[in-house]
C-alpha cells in the first residue's frame, strides 16, 4: 500500500482487506483542527476540490470488511460524507473483472479564485493505472522472497532511524526493482531526480513508489501467489517531459506488460482532455499489444476529466 | 535507475515493522485508490505555509490505523512526501 501527500492533495492506495474509507471522518477532523481547513457545506456535508474513489472488483469479496464488501455500501458512506458524488460501475457486469469509480463534482468555486491553475499545471495532469491478473510464473517468481520473520514485537522500536540502511525487506525490495527493470519504466533523457523507495513482504509480495522530478510518483504493488496472482501499476508521471518526447505510454504499458506478462489487464487512463495525445495513443493500442484481444473500451466523459478505460486477454 | 544509497536516504523508517511483518494473510490483489485533492493548487489556500504536508507524521500514523496499515517508510521530496506501507 502507499500513501503520497502533496500540500494540496493526497492520493491513498491500499491493498488487501485495509479499510480505506473508514479514515475519512478523521481526516477531515485533524485537516481542521491542524490547518484550519473546513470543508463543510451548510448541510454539513464535505466539498473538497474533488474526490476519486475507484477500485476493479475484488476477488475474494467476502473476505473483505465491512463496508469494502460492498460497492454500494461504500458508495453510500461515501455519500454520507461528500456533497455532489456519483458513481460508475466499468465493465462488463456479468464478469467478475468490471472496474467501480465514485467521483465528486469539481468544487468550481475554488476554480474561480485560481486563475493561475493552468500555468501551474503544464503537464496536463493524467494519471494511467494498469492492473493485471494471472501473472507469468516465472515473472511473479522474482517477487517471492521467502525471508525470514523476526519475533522482535517485544523489543524498543527502532522507528525513524534516518540512514540505517539495516533492513531486510526494503534491501530485498531495491534488489526486486533492480532485477525486474522497474526502475527503468521510464526513459529519464531529462535526467530528473529519481527517488526509490521498495519492500519485499514475507513469504511474497512487494511494494514501490517512485518519485520523478520531485513531484510525479509511480507505484507498483504485486502479489504473486498462484491462483490469484495480481500486479498494479499507477502513474502521474508525464513521460512527454521526463524523456523529452522520446518515448510515449504505449510504451510504457508494453514495458509494464513485459514484466509480469499477465493473462489479463486493464487499464484506466485519466486526462484532462481526449484531445491529449496519450490519450489518443492509448485509445488505438490494439495492433500494438499483438499478444491481447480487446474485450472492451469505453470512454467516459467525467465533467472536466476524459476517462478511458480498457481490457484486454491474452489471444 | 536506481543506486544502492537509495536505502539509506529515508525521512522515516520503521525497522521493527519492517522485520516482524507477515503478508500471510494479504490474499486480496485489487487495491482501493482513494484521491483528495483538497484544493486545486496551492496558491488557493489561504495560508500556504500551513499545507497537508506541515501535518507530522504521528498525525498520519493514527490515520492510517484506522484504515489497517501501518508506515513502513517514508521519502520526501521538494514537493511530496511517500509513504510505503504495510498491507
Amino acid at each position: 500500500s502507499s500513501l503520497f501527500v502533496y500540500d494540496h492533495k493526497i492520493t491513498l492506495k491500499t491493498c488487501g482487506t485495509t479499510t480505506t474509507l473508514f479514515c475519512l471522518e478523521e481526516l477531515f477532523k485533524i485537516i481542521k483542527d491542524e490547518l484550519n481547513w473546513d470543508f463543510k457545506n451548510e448541510n454539513g456535508k464535505l466539498e473538497p476540490f474533488k474526490v476519486f474513489y475507484s477500485r476493479r472488483c475484488f476477488m475474494f469479496p467476502a473476505k473483505q470488511h465491512s463496508i469494502h464488501k460492498n460497492w454500494s455500501d461504500e458508495i453510500e458512506y461515501l455519500n454520507k460524507f461528500f456533497a455532489n458524488g456519483r458513481s460508475y460501475l466499468v465493465g462488463r457486469n456479468d464478469k467478475g473483472n468490471h472496474w467501480n469509480l465514485y467521483v465528486t463534482d469539481t468544487n468550481k468555486m475554488m476554480i474561480k479564485e485560481s486563475p493561475q491553475e493552468q500555468e501551474e499545471q503544464p503537464y496536463n495532469d493524467e494519471t494511467l493505472e494498469i492492473l493485471m491478473t494471472g501473472l507469468n510464473p516465472n515473472c511473479a517468481q522474482q517477487f517471492v522472497c521467502n525471508r525470514d520473520v523476526k519475533d522482535i514485537k517485544n523489543e524498543p522500536s527502532t522507528n525513524n532511524n534516518k540512514g540505517d540502511a539495516d533492513d531486510e525487506g526494503h534491501l530485498l525490495g531495491y534488489n526486486m526493482t533492480k532485477k525486474s527493470g522497474l526502475d527503468k519504466i521510464y526513459n529519464n533523457v531529462k535526467d530528473v531526480s529519481f527517488h526509490h523507495d521498495a519492500f519485499a513482504f514475507t513469504p511474497c509480495g512487494y511494494s514501490s513508489n517512485v518519485v520523478m522530478d520531485e513531484e510525479y510518483y509511480y507505484t507498483l504493488h504485486v502479489t504473486p501467489e498462484k491462483g490469484w496472482s495480481y500486479a498494479s501499476f499507477e502513474s502521474n508521471v508525464p513521460v512527454n517531459h521526463v524523456s523529452k518526447g522520446e518515448q510515449d505510454n504505449v510504451q510504457v504499458l508494453k514495458h509494464v506488460l513485459n514484466v509480469f506478462q499477465p493473462k489479463e489487464f486493464c487499464l484506466t487512463f485519466f486526462s484532462k482532455e481526449m484531445s491529449n495525445e496519450s490519450f489518443t495513443k492509448l485509445m488505438n493500442i490494439v495492433k500494438q499489444v499483438t499478444s491481447y484481444q480487446k474485450k472492451d473500451r469505453i470512454i467516459y466523459d467525467l465533467e472536466d476529466y476524459q476517462l478511458l478505460y480498457m481490457r484486454f486477454e491474452r489471444s | 535507475t536506481i543506486s544502492i544509497k537509495e536505502l539509506t536516504n529515508h525521512s522515516y523508517i520503521d525497522h521493527q515493522l519492517s522485520a516482524t511483518l507477515d503478508s500471510t494473510e494479504a490474499f486480496e490483489g485489487p487495491e482501493k485508490l482513494l484521491e483528495i485533492w483538497f484544493y486545486p493548487t496551492i496558491s488557493n489556500m489561504k495560508d500556504p505555509a500551513k499545507t497537508l504536508r506541515s501535518i507530522n507524521v504521528e498525525k498520519w500514523v493514527h490515520i492510517l490505523k484506522l484504515v489497517q496499515c501501518e508506515v513502513l517508510s517514508i521519502k520526501s521530496t521538494k514537493m511530496m512526501d511517500a509513504f510505503l506501507l504495510s498491507e
